[in-house]
């Protein structure tokens, strides 16, 4: 959803932002009741999920997410980096309206997952760019 | 960045989240993860066996590379350096298959066909591997078919023991099937460990034509042309300790332009 922020000085149409403009969240931290971006470790346990059964490793895994005015909602068909670029494309279509974004991962690490399928194979999945070690929040 | 900051937290609301809730997280979990489910029938406790024990050795190859970083190519002692020294001829380009492998699925063995002491010669026997789930938009990049070969009594130790794999790629009722050699090693009858064969081009037959799956025959033969029976000169089979017996192992690769699911 687009946030409308009125505080910001209006520009003119032909004025294009200049790609290394300061986006409206740059300076920390950030004041006007706003929660300023973190970043929080969120640790899936698959025995917690009860899948200890037929995901023989690993035990679990550490995912990084931001959680602030520069969120991406990490959804099952985006990751963060997408988020990241799609947020850049439209702050600079509609600069008033949608900061820029000032937040992506710097390194993503991969995960690996060895399950059972219903033939009692065994699966060995490998995510490449899965999880977010660091960002630039 | 307050790194940290909610750790455990999220991990121990999931306890307090209603029964549906908890089912909407477990599927976008799995979805993020690309797993397809629990199994059905819901599996029972398994013993361990020969595929998950080799699958496990991979998984912590893989995680040891990742934490090392790309472009290492650290295979596992039992990956790349199997206890026969024929193997070592797979050593290399099953490293780099490793390591660039998106998926790894091992497939047990569901058809054991022999023709043994009992019966006339040549012996052989048969293997039979179900292909069917396989990741979608990947291809394979290799495909090996892993026996165990024990120790026997009554065997001349210095002897070489030529071991053929073959595609059975078409039965004939009352006659001999056609047969397309897939790999071939020599191996020393007085060693032990899991021999490696090379069946890429079979399982890429297979996966065009799964109808065309009759699986895989091996012979075993002397140097002087003499066939013996896999069970006598040590090839586990079925009815093996479960820790050796044998399976096939696929390397996929996702496809270099994916189809993205329209958003």
């Amino acid at each position: 959803a687009l946030r409308h922020n009125t505080q910001r000085r209006k520009k003119h149409k032909n004025d294009l932002p200049h790609p290394n403009r300061p986006g409206l969240f740059d300076q920390a931290p950030v004041s006007n009741g706003r929660q300023a971006c973190k970043k929080h470790e969120l640790y899936v346990s698959f025995s917690d999920l009860g899948w200890k059964d037929w995901v023989l490793a690993p035990p679990g895994y550490s995912a990084y997410y931001c959680d602030g005015e520069c969120d991406y909602p990490l959804g099952s068909c985006m990751n963060a980096t997408n988020h990241a670029l799609i947020q850049l494309v439209v702050h600079l279509i509609k600069p008033d309206e949608v900061p820029k974004a000032c937040c992506a991962p710097t390194k993503l690490s991969p995960i690996s997952v060895l399950f059972y399928d219903d033939n009692n194979n065994v699966i060995l999945k490998k995510h490449r760019n899965m999880v977010v070690k660091t960002c630039g929040c | 960045c307050v790194c940290g900051q909610m750790e455990g937290m999220v991990h121990s609301s999931f306890r307090r989240l209603s029964g549906r809730e908890k089912k909407e997280m477990q599927k976008e979990i799995l979805s993020i993860l690309g797993l397809p489910g629990r199994p059905r029938p819901h599996p029972p406790l398994r013993p361990p066996s020969s595929a998950p024990l080799f699958m496990l050795d991979l998984y912590h190859a893989v995680s040891a590379e990742g934490d090392e970083g790309p472009g290492v190519g650290f295979i596992p002692e039992s990956v790349s350096h199997p206890a026969l020294p024929t193997l070592s001829t797979h050593a290399a380009p099953l490293g780099t298959v490793v390591s660039e492998a998106d998926t790894v699925m091992s497939f047990v063995n569901l058809v054991e066909h022999e023709r043994d002491l009992l019966q006339p010669r040549p012996y052989w026997k048969e293997f039979r591997f179900d292909l069917t789930p396989l990741p979608q938009g990947e291809t394979v990049t290799a495909a090996e078919f892993r026996i165990y070969k024990t120790l026997t009594m009554g065997q001349r130790a210095n002897r070489t023991l030529h071991i053929s794999v073959y595609e059975i790629q078409r039965e004939k009722r009352y006659r001999e099937p056609e047969l397309v050699l897939l790999d071939m090693q020599s191996v020393p009858a007085g060693q032990e460990g899991w021999l490696a064969f090379d069946v890429t081009t079979a399982s890429n037959h297979w996966l065009l034509q799964p109808r065309s799956n009759l699986g895989i025959r091996l012979y075993v033969e002397t140097e002087d042309d003499r066939s013996l029976s896999a069970g006598w000169v040590g090839l586990v089979g079925r009815r093996g300790p479960r820790s050796k017996q044998p399976f096939m192992v696929t390397f996929f690769r996702a496809s270099q332009a994916p189809c993205r699911p329209p958003r």
